[in-house]
């Protein structure tokens, strides 16, 4: 942290620099905000550490805003929520914590155990919904996940549920085809529910570097990713790679996980992630 | 990329006949952004840059070498030097079974990597033990049970017991049913979770591994050095995996982790299969990083 009050120099920004890389958000990133720094200072339209922070916190509180970031809902009908992101991020567990917001909302919930890969994935979503109180639609491991989220598709339409949330298997946007896989599932949904999925959420690892911009362009060009759930947050990496999301790809953070039980999710809010990216 | 800058890099020396600290730190600043660029955490990449400098500078002028291409060198080298060894071997137990731990960050790979190294020295002609002792995940125990019927390897659960006993009754049983090796699967943990910490820490007292190994996933950024610093602080870390090298991440965690713990890179996880575990390449990691 620099020290407050001080007259601004080459020294002081570089340090500013530093804080910037270190939270993860990449030299391109953090150079470009650096350099409009190093224009205002030359400027004199800043002069002291305090104003550097001020004119830092306000540049990225404006590009991480988002009025776009709350849970979009169908006109009519289930609203359906795909979930998709890279192995571990933290799908199954934050489709939980969602799940477990909005029945204790009072909405009706189904889930999708559309892994149906990865080993006892589906005992896992199993686990949750049991403990979460709603219903899950699964298959066996080896099922075809498209059929799974048809399914579950049915299921939400005949019991008229508030929202269905269709889990994913854990996959690299490098895989090509499992990037298919994915389409067709979203297709599938598409076809039985019009307008669904109403919600794309992209699960991220906050600890997570560079790679994050990519994923979420590459996830970003086969499905319509319309918000980030940045998950770890509690841990001691800063997520910053989420800035150069939405300097590049303009999706907006909507949730962040903060732990492991299923009442660790929190809306974004972007003044307390900037504040925290120096803190 | 470092490639396209290591083109820059040789156009920066063109017509220059040694290398200076003027020219030499021009040329360091494009290095410097390139790993950065990869992940390769703050301080790690500035002292990488500040020993390329003293090779480079240190260098005797070498009549008719252009100084582009040396730096590249000196560049390449330093890299590979710091990436460790090649294929560093597994530690053996001299008598009794060897137990390995494997450690680790939420979702970094270790349940499925205990099912790979379990099927690499299953393959070996080794009786393997895997063990669950992650008890907070749902249905971690299961999935580990799944991999051990997929493999035909044992898998010793307990239900009501905590990690730390579980995991000295599967190194009692190994010793009884002639296992010679024990695989201890954990739950992912924060290093800055003081509870969990200190009960990994009480696993490895109460077995006593011959391999403490760090998972961690290749696409980590600049929080690499801060969670295996921690790990390495709490365990007698022996050595690292790093999983997800299948993707495109550019694997700077692998500098960063190696530089501030200074243990060997084991193994890579290159896939989600049980047969997608490589031994590690200081080179091939190296000129991955460098792009
Ligand atoms: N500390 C912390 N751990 C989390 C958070 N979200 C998820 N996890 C943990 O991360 C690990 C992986 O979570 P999963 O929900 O299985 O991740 P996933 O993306 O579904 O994984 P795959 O389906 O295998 O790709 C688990 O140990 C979770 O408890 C979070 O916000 N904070
Ligand atoms: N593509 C790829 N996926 C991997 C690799 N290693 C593990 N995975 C996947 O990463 C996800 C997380 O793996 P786990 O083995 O559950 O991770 P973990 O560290 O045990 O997770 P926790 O126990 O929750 O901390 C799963 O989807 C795995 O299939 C790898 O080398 N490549
Ligand atoms: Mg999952
Ligand atoms: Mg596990």
């Amino acid at each position: 942290v620099l020290p407050f009050g001080r007259k601004l120099d080459e020294k002081l920004i570089e340090e500013m620099e530093e804080t910037l890389l270190s939270a993860d958000l990449g030299p391109k990133t953090a150079v470009k905000l650096m350099d409009q720094v190093r224009l205002a200072f030359k400027e004199k339209r800043i002069t002291t550490t305090d104003e550097c922070y001020a004119f830092l916190k306000s540049w990225l509180k404006d590009l991480m805003r988002d009025d776009g970031a709350k849970l979009r809902r169908a006109e009519s009908g289930p609203t359906v929520i795909l979930v998709a992101g890279v192995n571990g991020a933290g799908k199954t567990t934050s489709i939980a914590k969602l799940a477990h917001r909005l029945s204790r909302g009072g909405a009706s919930v189904i889930l999708a155990a559309a892994d149906t890969f990865r080993a006892a994935a589906v005992d896992q979503l199993a686990l949750w919904s049991e403990r979460i109180g709603c219903r899950i639609i699964r298959q066996p491991t080896g099922a075809d996940p498209a059929a799974v989220a048809f399914d579950a598709a049915e299921a939400a339409v005949a019991r008229k549920a508030d929202f269905l949330v269709v889990d994913t298997a854990g996959r690299l946007h490098t895989q090509a085809n499992l990037m298919k896989e994915l389409e067709k599932i979203k297709r599938v949904i598409e076809k039985r529910i019009p307008g669904a999925p109403h919600e794309v959420i992209l699960v991220l690892d906050a600890t997570c570097g560079q790679n994050a911009i990519t994923q979420a362009q590459e996830f970003g060009k086969i499905l319509p990713v319309t918000g980030l759930f940045l998950t770890k947050l509690d841990g001691t990496a800063k997520g910053g790679a989420v800035i150069g999301i939405r300097d590049q790809v303009k999706v907006p953070v909507k949730f962040i996980g903060l732990g492991e039980k299923p009442e660790d999710i929190e809306d974004f809010d972007a003044e307390a992630f900037v504040e925290g990216l120096f803190g | 990329s470092l490639s396209a800058s290591f083109q820059n890099l040789a156009r920066r020396f063109q017509g220059k006949d040694k290398l200076t600290e003027d020219n030499v730190q021009e040329a360091l600043r494009d290095v410097r952004m390139a790993l950065l660029e990869a992940d390769v955490q703050l301080g790690v990449a500035r002292d990488f840059i500040q020993r390329v400098k003293d090779a480079a500078l240190g260098q005797a002028v070498v009549k008719g070498v252009d100084p582009g291409q040396m730096i590249i060198k000196v560049i390449s080298d330093e890299l590979a030097k710091l990436m460790g060894p090649e294929a560093a071997p597994l530690v053996r137990a001299e008598r009794g079974p060897t137990v390995i731990l494997m450690a680790g960050l939420q979702g970094a790979g270790k349940t499925t990597t205990c099912g790979k190294l379990a099927n690499r020295l299953k393959k070996e002609g080794r009786k393997v033990l895997m063990v669950a002792a992650d008890l907070q995940r749902p249905a971690a125990v299961d999935q580990l049970q799944v991999l051990g019927r997929d493999l035909e390897v044992a898998v010793h659960a307990e239900k009501g017991v905590a990690p730390p006993e579980v995991c000295a009754r599967a190194v009692d049983r190994a010793k009884r049913e002639n296992f010679d090796t024990v695989i201890l699967d954990t739950a992912g943990r924060l290093h800055i979770d003081d509870a969990l910490m200190t009960e990994v820490a009480e696993v490895a007292r109460r077995t006593s591994p011959h391999e403490v190994l760090l998972v961690c996933d290749a696409m980590t950024g600049q929080d690499a050095v801060t969670s295996a610093k921690a790990f390495d602080e709490r365990l007698p870390l022996t050595g690292v995996i790093l999983t997800k090298l299948d993707g495109d991440a550019r694997g700077g965690a692998a500098l960063s982790v190696k530089a501030v713990t200074g243990k060997p890179i084991k193994f890579v996880g290159q896939g989600e299969k049980l047969d997608k575990l490589d031994v590690f390449y200081p080179q091939r990691m190296a000129e991955r990083i460098l792009g």
